[in-house]
């Protein structure tokens, strides 16, 4: 698994 | 976005805007810690440095403006507004939280993901959201009668966070990205901090008797 590429939660 | 995040989302909205409504139509903040209001809007100030930079979705955007507004106005109408800051017992609400933010500002340049400004910004504030809301449980212990809207914003509020733990769980099985373990770290031990208060506001549901926290 990859790292996420930004932060989409709140 | 799933059910889980929904439901958290939904749920970190409802605190706000009961405790919104709490304010703004009895006029009264009595109960509330204005320590941890201002921890918050510092949360949300430090979380959101991209909202004009990094577009996610609308509801995200929309999300981020609800929050940051209502956690700025709920410390304004605490500090400024002539009726609701006389319900303010600021002599009980004494929790040194200016304290907690420089293990969060230190631990967050120690431990993070990426060593940039708005990264060690983005972990602050998700070490700041764990704690923040130690300065509201221990005003909790200290006024003795807790209003029902008190309450509810407080089990909200904790709530919210339990749904995220079960959102990054949701994710991890159904997503080739993975919610780092920072984040999954912080909010554990943000919605361990509500244990005891859920347990004293179950039991107070259960019973149908007032809620009381021990000293």
């Amino acid at each position: 698994k990859e790292q996420p590429l930004e932060h989409d939660e709140l | 976005m799933n059910i889980f995040r929904l439901a958290g989302d939904m749920t970190h909205l409802f605190s706000v805007l009961v405790l919104l409504l709490k304010i703004h139509t009895i006029k009264s903040c009595a109960g509330i810690s204005l320590k941890t209001q201002e921890l918050y809007a510092i949360v949300f100030a430090t979380r959101y440095l991209d909202i004009f930079t990094n577009y996610i979705s609308l509801y995200n955007t929309i999300m981020k403006l609800i929050f940051l507004g209502s956690s700025f106005s709920i410390v304004w109408y605490m500090r400024r507004h002539k009726i609701v800051r006389r319900s303010y017992d600021k002599d009980q609400d004494t929790f040194r939280h200016y304290f907690l933010m420089l293990p969060c500002l230190i631990l967050a340049l120690i431990i993070n993901e990426k060593f940039t400004f708005r990264e060690v910004m983005w972990t602050f504030s998700l070490y700041l959201e764990a704690v923040a809301i130690l300065p509201q449980l221990v005003l909790l212990q200290r006024t003795r009668n807790i209003d029902n809207l008190t309450g509810q914003y407080v089990f909200l509020l904790g709530a919210y966070r339990a749904f995220y733990i079960l959102n990054w769980i949701y994710r991890y099985f159904t997503e080739e990205h993975f919610v780092h373990w920072i984040t999954w770290i912080s909010g554990l031990v943000q919605t361990l901090l509500y244990a005891d208060f859920f347990y004293y506001y179950f039991q107070s549901w259960k019973n149908n008797v007032k809620l009381e926290l021990p000293a």
